[in-house]
């Protein structure tokens, strides 16, 4: 039997933008995918990085790019290794 | 849309008329600034140019479907490719399958050789417009693989599944289920103490006052993005992709759009025997529905290893196409070489590489192409198939 332990990410949902979402004109099908690497591994992060590097930046501050990119933040699932970020469009 | 943000990478998805790669700059000035990662062309992280040096970069998007639809660089490969290349030095370009048919493309950094520490900038670094990436680190030494299934042409009924009329009625019908299921009970735990008793009403408190509106409450979650999001991954069988009984921290985030489309994050936390294994950094999976009929796609991605006692990487394929029954589909598996294992596992934890895991025949599709390549430090295989 398995049961959920402490590891197990936590959600914040963004009621402000979840709330009033209409998708009538957002979808256009296939999605593009970035993907940056700022160092090899979470244990090899360069002298001078913050300890917890990428996921120690507060969620308001990748808003701005965010918004570049036309993108709101829906909610965010947290766990100790990666910050998932559930967007809208 | 999704965004993973590991401490050393982020990864960044975004469907429909997005412009993503306008955020770029900003994405590796916040690294600089905010992450503190080194960063050249300017003296100081203040001055607005710093942008942090990336250790590698990979960009890469089905074939378009409505080029004319999208904005910024995003119209043709050709663009989205002079941007990165503008911005960048050293990167490489690829078209993957078909040129008359559905393809993929790539665009790819690779790390240099250079084994010295980040340094600070040099006059040369402050003088040049583009960005290196790679330098002065050493080569990744970890596991690292990405699955892609891309599907088109979704089975209109399988598609019905992401509509919000649809997801609302499902969740209707489960919550009369368990109201049901709870009245049930508590008649039948009155019985047991006292006979026959009138039936009871699971939003009553006994006293008369109701513990909450019932009316508000079947409203929220027949129609909350995020409600009707957790319904249909329960009811199309996502959540099943990574059980709990494999995956026993695994989480699912999903959200339902108005008036249909469906996006969904999924965290899986290194098990307990492997947290702080620089191989095992935590894993996520993402699945983006457009279920329109004149551009019905899904898309599912993940980092989960597959192979061993975890499930294997044909078993997801089967799993997620079976939720979809797409007309066509494409798999994309980008593994770094030599790194193949599955924390999940148990025993032997070594799997066979990329290529031979996909050699499993998909019930009820033909393959059309199966490619592969072999970059520096990666494979890459592809394969297209179609519905029989």
């Amino acid at each position: 039997t398995f049961s959920p332990s402490e590891a197990t990410p936590h959600l914040t949902i963004n009621h402000d933008v979840a709330a009033d979402l209409d998708s009538t004109n957002a979808f256009e099908g296939p999605e593009k995918l970035l993907e940056v690497w700022f160092a090899p591994s979470a244990t090899a992060l360069p002298p001078g990085a913050q300890p917890n590097g990428l996921k120690s930046v507060p969620a308001d501050t990748w808003v701005g790019m965010l918004d570049m990119v036309n993108c709101k933040i829906l909610s965010v699932l947290e766990s100790d290794v990666v910050d998932a970020y559930l967007l809208s469009e | 849309s999704s965004m993973f943000v590991f401490p050393h990478k982020l990864i960044l998805k975004t469907c429909g008329t997005t412009t993503l790669l306008l955020g770029l700059q900003r994405m590796l000035h916040i690294a600089a600034v905010d992450a503190g990662f080194p960063f050249h062309n300017a003296e100081a992280a203040s001055d607005i140019r710093a942008a942090a040096t990336p250790y590698r970069v990979f960009y890469s998007r089905k074939n378009f479907l409505f080029p004319d639809k999208q904005h910024g660089p995003h119209r043709s490969w050709k663009q989205e490719v002079k941007y990165l290349d503008d911005m960048f030095e050293g990167g490489s370009a690829y078209m993957v399958g078909k040129m008359n048919g559905d393809h993929w493309y790539l665009y790819i950094t690779s790390p240099s050789q250079a084994l010295t520490p980040p340094r600070t900038p040099d006059a040369e670094d402050l003088a040049a417009t583009k960005i290196p990436t790679g330098k002065g680190y050493a080569p990744a030494s970890q596991n690292d693989e990405t699955l892609e299934i891309l599907m088109t042409d979704l089975d209109p009924e399988n598609a019905k599944q992401f509509y919000l009329s649809h997801a609302s009625a499902v969740a209707s019908d489960k919550l009369a289920a368990e109201a049901r299921d709870a009245r049930k009970k508590a008649a039948d735990s009155v019985a047991s103490l006292s006979g026959p008793a009138e039936e009871v009403d699971v939003f009553d408190n006994g006293d008369g006052e109701p513990i909450v509106d019932k009316d508000d409450a079947t409203e929220g979650l027949t129609t909350e993005g995020h409600a009707l999001g957790t319904v249909v991954s329960e009811s199309c069988g996502l959540s099943d992709v990574y059980p709990v009984s494999t995956y026993p921290d695994a989480r699912v985030d999903a959200y339902l759009f108005s008036p249909c489309g469906f996006s969904a994050n999924g965290v899986i936390p290194p098990p307990p025997s492997a947290q702080g294994d620089v191989n095992n950094a935590g894993h996520y999976f993402t699945v983006h529905v457009t279920p329109e009929p004149n551009c019905s796609f899904a898309s599912f991605e993940t980092n989960v290893p597959g192979g061993q006692s975890g499930r294997t990487t044909a078993e997801i394929i089967e799993h997620v196409v079976s939720i979809f029954r797409p007309g066509r589909f494409s798999v994309t598996l980008f593994e770094a070489k030599g790194q193949s294992a599955n924390p999940y596992g148990m025993g032997d934890k070594s799997v066979a590489p990329a290529a031979q895991r996909l050699v499993d025949p998909v019930k009820g599709y033909r393959r059309i192409d199966r490619i592969v390549h072999d970059f520096e430090d990666y494979d890459l295989i592809f394969r297209f198939y179609e519905r029989e």
